[in-house]
């Protein structure tokens, strides 16, 4: 259960100064699938990385199953990060020198719950490119992918250890449709079947349909929030 | 005016073996705004990088204006690229130290046609961030704009010199909507006033819908042509 409660950020680097949200409040339900739309420059990746624990609000709390975020340590916070969260960013961020397989399979080295051996490692990695279709592409480093490959290189890296919840920025941008929907129906059958929560930004209505539920950020603000009965 | 005929792409780096373009055989005149579209991992950012001169195909020639692109030097290569191609990457490919519009004003440093005097660059690139909708972010760099904003910054870049033709590899994919539309709208603009020929990426209907052709790739061959005759 995500709680944010009047979430500020303000980028202030000297030269640069943004308010980049100005005063978000809503909760997400364990178990909810949501999406957040709203223009470009509107906030989304930054709302989502302190969802993420990626980033520190101004001002404003950020409560994770009820205890307060913004109160945590760093070694707390990335324990979050390692144990409850599955990331999907929006540049992707693979590790260049490394396989498509070895880019999957980083959350279960950080896995403090318990420890993989390397086999099994594989196996799951194998598994979870399967599911994105990259059947074939298990020894490609990311710069001998297609952009729509390294996307799905990424989503199976945020799926390998069936985290409570999914974060993903945009994690359809460099999909055609039909592999858009297959992505969707993966999550939507995480969600389903296992409860996991999932909060996606998107440009595209297409993919919202998916979600239960549609949040619109503009300047900053939630704009709209509404309910989808049809998902 | 750009043709290709029989042209094959076989990434060969010893582990890993893909035949990306399957005998690719098109032409493009000059003036047409061609829309390219096909599943993730067809071949579209391998087409576009050859036609592009960033990339040499493996077999097949390629025509422009005339000339055959295969038997060129690297410095005939590095050339075309600076006089005639303006390229939209599909990672945007900014660099990273580096302010939004020092970013834009690369093309003219490059220019061999004339010299581009420092006041004159930052009025022209000004001129190109204002027309993306990014007045309030010049000195913003990379890691300081939202995904979209960097991809419009990639844009600004691409049309500063008013190239003789524009490549862009799926430039709208981090942008909602009505943004997309916005620079649909310049590139149409550019295409129809100026004669400039665009080629873009997309992997989404309502932009090729600007497109007077559209050009369908699927596992490395052309499956479709269509002209479209209400763009
Ligand atoms: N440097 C490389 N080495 C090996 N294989 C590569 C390399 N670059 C691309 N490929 C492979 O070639 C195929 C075509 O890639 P390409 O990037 O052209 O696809 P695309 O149509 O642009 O896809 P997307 O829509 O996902 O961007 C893919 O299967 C990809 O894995
Ligand atoms: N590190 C930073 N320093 C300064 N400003 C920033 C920084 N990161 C983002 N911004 C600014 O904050 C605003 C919100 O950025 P954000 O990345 O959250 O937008 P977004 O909604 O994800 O957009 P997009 O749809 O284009 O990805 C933008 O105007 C951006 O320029
Ligand atoms: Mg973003
Ligand atoms: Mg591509």
């Amino acid at each position: 259960v995500i709680e944010v409660n009047k979430l500020n950020k303000i980028y202030d680097s000297g030269e640069v100064k943004v308010h980049a949200l100005r005063g978000v409040s809503l909760f997400i339900e364990k178990g909810d699938l949501v999406a957040i739309m709203g223009p470009s420059g509107s906030g989304k990746s930054t709302f989502m990385n302190i969802l993420g624990c990626l980033d520190k609000s101004t001002s404003g709390e950020y409560f994770l199953d009820g205890k307060n975020v913004s109160n945590m340590t760093k070694d707390e916070l990335a324990d979050i990060r390692n144990d409850l969260i599955g990331f999907v960013f929006q540049g992707f961020n693979l590790l260049s020198r490394t396989s498509a397989l070895e880019n999957v399979q980083l959350p279960l080295l950080y896995s403090r719950a318990r420890a993989y051996h390397s086999k099994e490692r594989d196996e799951l990695a194998k598994k979870a490119l399967d599911s994105v279709g990259l059947s074939g592409r298990y020894n490609h480093q990311p710069n001998q992918l297609s952009g729509g490959q390294q996307q799905r290189v990424a989503i199976a890296r945020a799926l390998i250890k069936n985290p409570a919840m999914i974060l993903a920025d945009e994690p359809t941008g460099n999909l055609d449709s039909r592999t858009s929907v297959e992505i969707m129906n993966i999550f939507q059958t995480m969600n389903r079947r296992n409860g996991i929560t999932v909060v996606l930004v998107t440009h595209s209505d297409e993919i919202a349909r998916f979600a239960d539920r549609v949040i619109v950020l503009r300047d900053g603000k939630v704009k709209e929030d509404i309910r989808n009965d049809n998902p």
